[in-house]
């Protein structure tokens, strides 16, 4: 497996904070379970309408999609699986180099 | 050969270097490769100047991808950008311009380090591998380590924070080594470009203040009608304007530092896509992607040089 297989149920999620409030209580929670920010580079320019992409280990994910469903801020999952998306990648790359 | 070598797929930092080794060797006449220094954990920083030999005064233009290592679609272009340079220099008419009138510096890889760590360790990794042994977290946000209202907003004091802005300005050697090299060729580089992911935007400064550039009709005008034969390409919608409006406001970034020191037209891209892969940006997607920016790339350098300044 790529990368030892740590990407393993990892989630990508795309979060809209429609209020201050939820701002700010989306940054602490992300500052809590440590999600890497792939946009925007930092939790201080998330404010109310930013569009916000989390890499969330798989260890989290299952906290973060609970808290996002109790204040009903809308999320989407990007990636379901990153793990999944980098060994489907590289697979085809395979193929490619196969043909 | 310049044919065999895959343009579509992305490369490690070994197969990087070699290609450009490579290309060294046999196109003599329209590139040549240097070193501008060393980065942190010792690997040479290659740069290639790309263009007809002249003895003639000839202007340049900077082109660096790489900043940030996750964002590997960066030095996937700056590779297509010299493929397609030498590829087409006889046939387009604009391109043996550029080439005959311009020095193009490119930098596929600033940030070495961080590159390989996110080929061989950490897809996701961000920042530099430099190591202070009082920090626990290793890395620098390189471009957040220029001296432009240096560690201001939108840059972090932590280190273990992605937006880290370093000890000082220019404390990571990557950064130095090009602030150096700019620094020292700045009365003849005309223009700055640098490439990131993701977010589909032409951005111009500033990044660390909500204020217009002293030459922002030649600046916006040149991104705009950039971003028109973008889109023209495969209909790709790109956003333009000043990066603290458009983006966020960040400061320390190597676009402010490089308008700040004199090069009058600098730019800084976000390529494909806007969140739906993001950092993975599929390998198929490596062709369109660079098409329609080299597109881009080629009305700004043509833009500047006809209709500005």
């Amino acid at each position: 497996h790529l990368y030892s297989n740590r990407y393993a149920g990892d989630k990508v999620i795309r979060l809209v904070p429609n209020t201050k409030e939820e701002a700010y209580t989306l940054k602490k929670i992300c500052h809590q379970l440590k999600v890497d920010l792939w946009q925007p580079s930092s939790l201080s320019y998330v404010s109310e309408g930013t569009v916000t992409d989390v890499h969330i280990p798989h260890n989290g994910s299952r906290a973060l999609l609970a808290f996002l469903e109790e204040a009903t801020i809308p999320y989407k999952i990007l990636i379901e699986d990153l793990q999944n998306t980098l060994e489907k990648e590289n697979s085809l790359q395979a193929q490619r180099n196969r043909r | 050969s310049l044919s065999e070598y895959n343009y579509e797929v992305y490369h490690s930092l070994e197969e990087i270097q070699n290609w450009m080794h490579h290309l060294n060797n046999t196109h003599s006449g329209l590139i040549h490769m240097f070193s501008i220094g060393k980065s942190y954990e010792g690997r040479s920083l290659f740069v290639l100047k790309l263009g007809r030999r002249s003895r003639a005064y000839k202007r340049a233009v900077w082109i660096d991808c790489g900043i940030h290592a996750r964002e590997w679609i960066g030095p996937a272009f700056c590779q297509w950008f010299v493929k397609e340079a030498l590829l087409t220099y006889r046939s387009d008419p604009t391109m043996r311009k550029m080439m005959n009138h311009l020095y193009f510096y490119i930098m596929p890889v600033l940030n070495v380090d961080g590159y390989h760590f996110s080929w061989t360790n950490d897809r996701f990794w961000r920042k530099t591998r430099s190591k202070r042994s009082k920090f626990p977290c290793r890395g620098v946000d390189a471009n957040r380590n220029w001296k432009v209202k240096w560690c201001d907003e939108g840059a972090s004091m932590h280190p273990c924070d992605d937006t880290y802005c370093g000890p000082f300005p220019e404390s990571e050697p990557e950064v130095k080594a090009v602030a150096n090299f700019l620094r020292k060729h700045k009365k003849h580089i005309r223009a700055y470009l640098s490439f990131h992911a993701y977010a589909q935007m032409l951005l111009y400064p500033y990044s660390y203040k909500y204020e217009a550039i002293p030459n922002f009709n030649c600046v916006e005008s040149a991104a705009y009608k950039a971003v028109s034969v973008l889109y023209s390409v495969y209909g790709v919608l790109y956003k333009y304007g000043p990066a603290s409006s458009t983006l966020y406001v960040s400061s320390g970034s190597s676009m402010d530092w490089a308008y700040k020191n004199g090069i009058p037209y600098t730019f800084a891209f976000e390529l494909r896509d806007t969140g739906h892969f993001g950092f993975l940006l599929p390998e198929m997607l490596i062709k369109p992607t660079c098409t329609e920016t080299m597109v881009a790339v080629k009305n700004i350098t043509l833009h500047l040089l006809k209709k500005c300044p």
